[in-house]
């Protein structure tokens, strides 16, 4: 299942 | 990093820059809304905050991207309620800004991943990204015509997070990364321009101006 990992993206 | 985020923050940088342009070049603001993009300066304030807390060397592209975020929409708001103050068009550009603002603050609180400040402030910013645009798309409304510039910017804003969409899908699939917040929000966000794409698509690629009611 998808991970809800940290905030990576602009 | 993949093909649909690198154009989407391409398109984003392009959004800044051909406003700025727009404003220097005419030094006039005229059918700016100043609101969005106080909305916007808040925006990228809030969520690279990381930048102000523990400042560390520009050693990637994603810091400097970040610094030209914020320094390039304080920029513009300087343009715009300072140096070119008198031709902004202030009487159209009326939506209520609080009423973006404290609903995105209120729901960053209810609905978040994490409830410490950062999070929350990441959180704000996403919610109140959203729904920035809608001074601008109001004032357009109300003045019933946007210049071709003004519309070339916002169809490089309104296909930043578009493109962004496309990213999602794509990590999603291929890195099973998923940012439901972010994706929740930014459909949200992409929805509110698909007025204007229609118009822009029908009318500004044919040469034409957009005036409303179309």
């Amino acid at each position: 299942p998808p991970t809800q990992s940290g905030h990576d993206e602009l | 990093m993949n093909i649909f985020r690198l154009f989407g923050d391409l398109s984003h940088l392009a959004a800044i820059a051909i406003l700025l342009l727009k404003i220097w070049k005419t030094r006039s603001c005229a059918g700016v809304s100043g609101k969005t993009q106080l909305l916007f300066a808040v925006c990228f304030i809030t969520r690279y905050i990381d930048l102000f807390l523990h400042f560390v060397s520009l050693y990637n592209t994603e810091k400097v991207m970040k610094l030209i975020y914020i320094s390039a929409s304080v920029f513009t708001c300087y343009l715009i309620f300072f140096k070119f103050k008198a031709t902004y068009d202030g009487n159209h550009d009326s939506m209520r800004a609080e009423f973006l603002i404290v609903p995105a603050a209120g729901l960053a609180c209810l609905i978040n991943t994490k409830f410490d400040a950062i999070e929350i402030l990441w959180t704000f910013s996403i919610y109140l990204e959203a729904v920035a645009i809608l001074p601008q798309l109001f004032l357009i409304s109300k003045t019933g015509e946007a210049e071709t510039i003004t519309s070339h910017y916002l169809f490089a804003q309104g296909s930043y997070r578009a493109l962004y969409i496309l990213n999602w899908i794509y990590r999603y699939h291929y890195e099973s990364h998923v940012d439901t917040i972010a994706i929740v929000a930014g459909v949200v966000q992409t929805i509110l321009y698909c007025d204007f794409f229609y118009l822009y698509i029908t009318k500004v690629v044919k040469g034409q101006k957009i005036v409303l009611p179309a």
